[in-house]
């Protein structure tokens, strides 16, 4: 018996890829929201499976504090920021809870796979972000920052590092730069998460990520596909590979 | 396959195994 707690983000990576069924075939007989009201259940592990954020991580040292569950096993779609780790910490151990905390795990987990060769980073309205003209710089890098963070978790679940390409002078090669420093700082560590992946007989041939810019792209937005899902996907709305009637 | 392998790392996740 486990209970599972999600937020909005995570809620929807793991939507297209196990049903409630199937979540139950491994011990989970409740599955939370983070941001709900929730009544404590003693004897019972708690997996909490959430984004990164500063408001996920005080709720979360709220819900140590009280306690709700007996244990808990923390999971972060994408790697949890230092600053918030200490936080995390110093708010357990104030209200004397950090013995209930089993693990804390960064999962790069932070995109949605949708179909085999398919997925999403989930991040609605990023076209807008990107290219508003009275978007604040903190408001560009932060949209930045989500699309290298889903493509770093991406690369890692597929154990690659790729020869990465892109348009100049646009959104594309900043998420390019940005990626590749990324990248490049992870590798100079010595256990990185793609030593174990080269170790099993990776492949050798590096493959190449190509990063578009749909200003500089036009023909993509007046292509359209004439199969069924892409007409259903314009008519209805294809949400998760979902469609609301 | 990217989906089997987050297919994966969520089962791993939630039958409590470290990744």
């Amino acid at each position: 018996f486990k209970v599972l707690v999600l937020d909005p983000f995570t809620r929807d990576i793991i939507a297209p890829l196990l049903k409630v069924n199937e979540l139950r075939k491994y011990g989970i007989t409740l599955h939370l929201m983070l941001g709900a009201d929730r009544q404590p259940i003693s004897d019972v592990p708690a997996i909490y499976f959430v984004a990164q954020t500063e408001q996920n991580v005080k709720r979360i040292a709220l819900d140590v504090s009280v306690p709700l569950y007996d244990t808990f096993h923390l999971n972060f779609s994408s790697p949890l920021p230092r600053p918030s780790l200490e936080e995390l910490a110093s708010e357990c151990v104030k209200t004397d809870s950090i013995s209930r905390v089993n693990k804390v795990y960064d999962q790069y987990l932070g995109f949605v796979s949708l179909e085999k060769g398919l997925f999403s980073l989930a991040q609605p309205r990023s076209y807008v972000k990107l290219n508003d003209p009275a978007a604040k710089d903190t408001d560009v890098e932060q949209a930045v920052a989500g699309m290298v963070e889903g493509i770093f978790s991406v690369l890692v679940s597929l154990g690659v590092v790729p020869i990465i390409r892109c348009p100049k002078g646009g959104a594309a090669e900043m998420v390019a730069s940005e990626l590749e420093k990324r990248l490049r700082d992870h590798l100079v560590t010595r256990n990185n998460l793609f030593t174990e992946a080269s170790q099993a007989g990776g492949s050798f041939q590096r493959p190449l990520l190509c990063l578009f810019d749909r200003n500089f792209e036009l023909a993509v937005a007046v292509q359209h596909g004439w199969t069924y899902q892409p007409l259903v996907h314009e008519m209805i709305g294809l949400n998760l590979n979902r469609v609301t009637v | 396959d990217l989906r089997q392998k987050q297919i994966d790392a969520v089962v791993k996740m939630l039958n409590l195994n470290s990744p």
